[in-house]
Formats: C-alpha cells, structure tokens, sequence
C-alpha cells in the first residue's frame, strides 16, 4: 500500500482487507486545521478477488458510495459513481468522483492491475526463509531481480519486501510518481502498476516494462484524463507482446474527465 | 483458485485541496513550493492510517512531495 502527500493532494492506495474510505473525514478535518478545503475526491478500485472478505465500508460499491457521500462537504457538486463493465464478470472498474467545479489538468494517470502473473515472474517475490535481511534491503534485491528500476529509470525508489512473499514500491521523479504492489502467491497472484505523465510521455514504452516484468494472463488498464488521447495509445503497445485486448469502456467524469478501461488478456486465454 | 488468499486488488482515493486564501490556492495549484498538506505532522498521518489499518513502513520524499510505502 502507498500514501502520496503532495501540497495540494492526497493519494492513498491500499490493498488487502483494509477500511481506505475511513481516511476521508480524519483528512478532511486534518486538512482544515491547515487552512485547507476538500475540492475533489476520486475513489477507483477493480473488482476484489475475496469480495466476501472485504471490511464496512467495502462489502459493495453501492456501500462504499454511499459511505463516501456521507463523508464529504455538500460543496462537492459534481458527484457520479459508475461501474465500467468487461467481457467478464471477474473483471469491472469501480469510480465515483465528485469536486467543486469541473476543473481538469493536463496529468493523465494510468493504474494497471495484473492476474495470473506468470509463475517465474512471480517467484522472484518470495524471500528466501530466514534471509536475515530488513524489508528494505530485500525490497531492494527484488527490484534489481526484476528489472522494475528499468519501468522509470530517472525515478528514485523506495521499496519494501514483506515476510515471506509481497512488494511495494514507490518511485519519486520529480513532482511524479508511480507505485508498484505485488501478492505472488499462485492461485491469486497480483500485480498493479500506476503512475501519472502527460501528453508527449512515452507512454507505450512504460506499459512494455511493466508487461515484461510481470508477464501477467490478464491484465486491465485504467486511463483518466482530460482528453481520449492517451488511451488510444494502451493496446498498440500490449498486443505486440500477446495480451490481446477482450473489452473497452469509456465514461464521462465531470470531475475528472474520461475514463477508459480496457482489459487484455494473453492469446492462449 | 483458491478459496481464500490475501486480496491483492487495491481501492484508491484521491483528494484535492485549496486553500482557504485564495492566493494559498494559487500557490498549491503551481506547486510552487508551498508545504500545504504537507504540513500535517506524523502523528496525525498515523492517526489516519490507524482508521484504514495501515502503518507506514518505509518512507522518502524530495522538493515537490512525501511519498510512503505502507503496511498491507
């Protein structure tokens, strides 16, 4: 899981069983006490592998909604929650947003999350039992293994290995960032990938590493931007390596712009 | 597939802020070196993180944010 705390954002990503909508009302009163305002929210999630597992206020997006509605100022104007379907029930993309006014930056921001990582790919995650390393020094060892520090090479990272399997990483460039979360175990192994950029990145050359790097049977990606510009962008680069892609929705978000959700999975599928 | 397993598929939040003042919230949309949200000491961090079951585990930061890697 990772935290980004910018001057003016907060960006907030976790995994497993915990209760991320909790977060909203002790920020929004954190927040205050600096003389600062909530001027947009925006909450995404894909489909849970364990749904049944899943804590209030995540037992359903109808609940996480509605959680979210009660937690923000009425100020927040723009408000939609929309599920974005695939060909497949296993997998949808969960986003509600709501700001102030309708205000769109030039960032884009993609967030990529794979399934069935390939089984070599995913060994690299595992410790060795009783490695005597800290999560640090092992975090570091798996990103050289994998070739993650090749996805950004100008970024500083900062990794974690957990006991015994798990990896996060964050990497900073500058005002951008992207993050790296990894469960290898088989039978629901996972890997997401998310980062920002803007018109003229090399956006195609970013998802080719992340691809190789973990070389998943399925794997969704989710782009939100002011323009369509960018996602056009998303299936010339994967299907080169085999993930053909199965579904695409698009939706509207006044307060945050497009959203297209594209799923691909690899031709042996 | 197995019956039951650590949920690997992550739930994300993005919040923006402005400033009260309005020349507050020139600054923080230029970036411009204001600390903002970045003001909010560890405590209150943990506090937050205490809420969603998270704790920080690792953390760095440079000129334009802070950035932590979390438990979970």
């Amino acid at each position: 899981s990772s935290l980004f705390v910018y001057p003016g954002k907060i960006i907030i990503k976790t995994c497993g069983t915990t209760q991320l909508l909790k977060s909203v009302r002790p920020l929004i009163h954190h927040a205050r006490h600096l003389g600062l305002s909530l001027s947009s929210v925006r909450y995404t999630r894909g489909n849970f592998i364990f749904p049944e597992s899943q804590p209030f206020p995540h037992t359903s997006f109808k609940e996480e909604v509605v959680y979210l509605e009660d937690s923000l100022p009425k100020g927040l104007r723009f408000r939609k929650a929309s599920v974005m379907p695939s060909k497949t029930l296993t997998h949808s993309w969960h986003v509600f947003t709501a700001s102030t006014d309708i205000d769109l930056g030039d960032v884009f921001t993609i967030e990529i999350c794979m399934t069935e990582l390939d089984k070599a790919s995913a060994g690299k995650f595992f410790r060795r039992p009783a490695d005597g390393k800290s999560g640090d020094s092992a975090g570091k060892d798996m990103t050289e293994a994998t070739g993650i520090g090749s996805i950004s090479p100008s970024a500083l990272i900062c990794d974690f290995a957990f006991d015994p399997c798990g990896y996060s990483m964050n990497g900073i460039d500058g005002d951008r960032y992207s993050t790296i979360h990894v469960t290898p175990e088989d039978g629901y192994s996972y890997a997401s990938f998310e980062t920002v950029g803007s018109r003229g990145d090399d956006v195609a050359r970013v998802l080719k590493k992340v691809a190789q790097v973990f070389r998943p049977a399925t794997m969704s990606v989710s782009t939100t931007s002011a323009g369509r510009e960018v996602w056009g962008r998303v299936a010339s680069a994967l299907e080169p390596l085999g993930l053909k892609r199965r579904s695409c929705a698009v939706d509207e978000f006044p307060a945050a712009g497009t959203v297209v959700y594209q799923t691909f999975s690899n031709r042996r599928k | 597939m197995a019956v039951s397993g650590f949920e690997g598929f992550e739930k994300r939040l993005e919040l923006h802020f402005f400033g009260d003042d309005p020349t507050v919230m020139d600054q923080l949309d230029g970036h411009k070196g204001l600390l903002g949200l970045r003001l909010l000491d560890f405590d209150s961090l943990q506090q937050v993180l205490h809420a969603v079951q998270c704790t920080v585990v690792s953390a760095v930061g440079n000129h334009y944010f802070d950035s932590y890697v979390l438990s979970e």
